[in-house]
């Protein structure tokens, strides 16, 4: 069990190192196992887990000072690094991309698409960029208050909040 | 294996039976705040066996019951259904469709159901063992939750890792 | 300072259930100190806060079940109700609007308006329709790597944040 | 009594000086992640007396001085200062115009000051001491932070309101 968390860890290791650098464009991440005031061998059975994370052009500091959207991103990368080496055939996402401004919410798309040839992917969101990256759009409505109820989605005309069609 | 369809019937906000088919690639789900986008996340922690109310943001197990709006009366019941393909038999049973399904009463009576065939939730826990399937899984991120991992400290990051993985 | 406390509850109180009929369009809220076991009468002195709301068309349910728009609102409207029984000059909000949908994104700021008589308001927001009320438009960006710098922002053409104009 | 202009340099993201000039009425800040938009309001707070470092996502005061970038040595010094226009004499003081300033040295060492004189956190309280202008006001909503009162447990929320009100 030990050797089972040391693997895993090593595994998630590597994908996030690899999945932050692809949505930051740059910089540089990494998990590791707290060590007694940093100093010498951590106690793989007990120590805790630290994040570093640096985006590109910036210093390495810890990682609450990071922006809202950084701190989205990172752990962004994090999960889908979990998600990677403990494979589901489904993810959903509820409205994470809540914090992200635009070239952020793009790069967050195509990552989501490098993992569809694995599993499924579920994604609620607002922003339209992220609905343009769906396969297949459902609205959900409360024509009648209280009761939800699903619709189709034009997505050619206005938002389609808005305007959707009804199914 | 992958989902193809979840159906709700008096779960939450989704008095009528409602349902959504599921493809392989990116579903999107849109639409104005409060219309029940995130109950279609609980209803399927929900029928996965999720057992915190908390989690399901209720306050006790009953609140899944849709409890009536300004023009309808309370169910007695809340279902949801939801439908894996099983072409490729990752899970073991032979059907190339398999369906589970829960049920709970106003009375508090709660039922599992496999292929429409009563079961109990262990039943369901171990037909997804080892598939990555299930509330525990790192496969669900709800609203409002993707930082957590960011804002634990080093010690409860541990625990939440060696859950997930 | 228990008569203090029972004067600017009031007025909270009041301010609370009017502000939020205002940003739901309808419906009703209120809050209430806890009595022991919901019986008899709260201790003015220690008692808890609870807060109740119900969206137009819907049950009264615990606020928990609320969506995540939906407690944005009803959270902005008990600031702005503790803000206006206790004003300040100014007001800073950070990405406040960042869980609301189109509709309720346009009531929030319509509100705010209403507050502009009496404070300054500095808005935070990736939202355009939040930034076509500001008076005043600064755009934030780091041209050089990690180094912040003001700009002048262009709101006629695209999104601002990609494409700022150098004051 | 508003604010008339913020004026970082050193701090935070803000190497080299720059001012926000603020008119009555709404000012919007917008820009891409992580460019500095919150940092302005981490400024407003500590030049306004924030002790807490963690309050501005720091570990510790030190964190606010400008530490570097790809191109750029790190501050030797943060500084903040805080323009009011005091023409209704709202503040106890003659001037129309008042000039809050705060100052950390990466020694250590901090200065609080009032017109460009040297004086004590307790003189910069003093001086907005039922204004409403202050940390403890309930007049800055953080990023993240809109949903507080709600998700904090009836007894919380009881301190919250207290120290607001
Ligand atoms: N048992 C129930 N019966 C009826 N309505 C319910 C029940 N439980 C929750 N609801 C309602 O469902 C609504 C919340 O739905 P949901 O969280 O799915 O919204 P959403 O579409 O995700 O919105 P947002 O964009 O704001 O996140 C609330 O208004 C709540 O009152
Ligand atoms: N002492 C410091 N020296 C240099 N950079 C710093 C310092 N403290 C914080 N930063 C940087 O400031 C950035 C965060 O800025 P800020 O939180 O203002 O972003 P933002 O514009 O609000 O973004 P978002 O839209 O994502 O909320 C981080 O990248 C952080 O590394
Ligand atoms: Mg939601
Ligand atoms: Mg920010």
């Amino acid at each position: 069990s030990r050797k089972r968390f040391e693997e895993t860890f090593h595994q998630v290791r590597t994908h996030f190192q690899e999945l932050y650098r692809k949505l930051f464009g740059g910089g540089k991440a990494d998990i590791l196992l707290e060590t007694t005031d940093g100093e010498g061998t951590p106690d793989i059975l007990e120590a805790g887990i630290e994040i570093q994370a640096r985006p590109p052009g910036k210093e390495l500091q810890s990682i609450s000072l990071l922006s809202g959207g950084e701190k989205t991103m990172t752990a962004i990368a994090l999960l889908l690094a979990i998600f990677k080496s403990r494979p589901s055939p489904f993810a959903i996402l509820d409205e994470v991309d809540a914090a992200l401004d635009e070239a952020n919410n793009e790069r967050f798309n195509r990552i989501v698409r490098e993992f569809l040839t694995e599993s499924q992917f579920i994604l609620i969101t607002h922003s339209k960029r992220t609905m343009s990256i769906a396969d297949v759009l459902y609205g959900v409505t409360m024509q009648e208050a209280g009761v939800s109820k699903r619709v189709a989605v034009r997505f050619d005309d206005e938002s389609p909040e808005s305007k959707p069609a009804v199914a | 294996m992958f989902l193809k369809r979840l159906t709700c019937q008096g779960f939450k906000s989704f008095a009528d039976k409602t349902d959504f088919d599921f493809m392989p690639g990116v579903t999107g789900i849109v639409g104005p705040n409060g219309c029940g986008k995130s109950n279609v996340v609980d209803a399927i922690k929900w029928v996965l066996g999720e057992q915190s109310a908390r989690s399901l943001r209720g306050r006790q197990m009953m609140d899944v019951i849709f409890n009536g709006s300004g023009t309808r009366r309370s169910s007695g019941v809340a279902q949801v259904d939801l439908v894996f393909d099983n072409a490729d038999q990752t899970l073991p049973c032979d059907q190339t469709e398999v369906t589970v399904s829960r049920r709970l009463y106003r009375s508090g009576e709660s039922e599992y159901l496999l292929n429409s065939q009563a079961c109990r939730l262990k039943d369901v826990r171990e037909l997804f063992l080892d598939t990555g399937v299930g509330v525990d899984a790192y496969s669900i991120i709800e609203q409002g939750k993707v930082d957590v991992l960011l804002q634990a400290n080093p010690a409860e990051r541990r625990i939440i890792f060696e859950e997930a993985a």
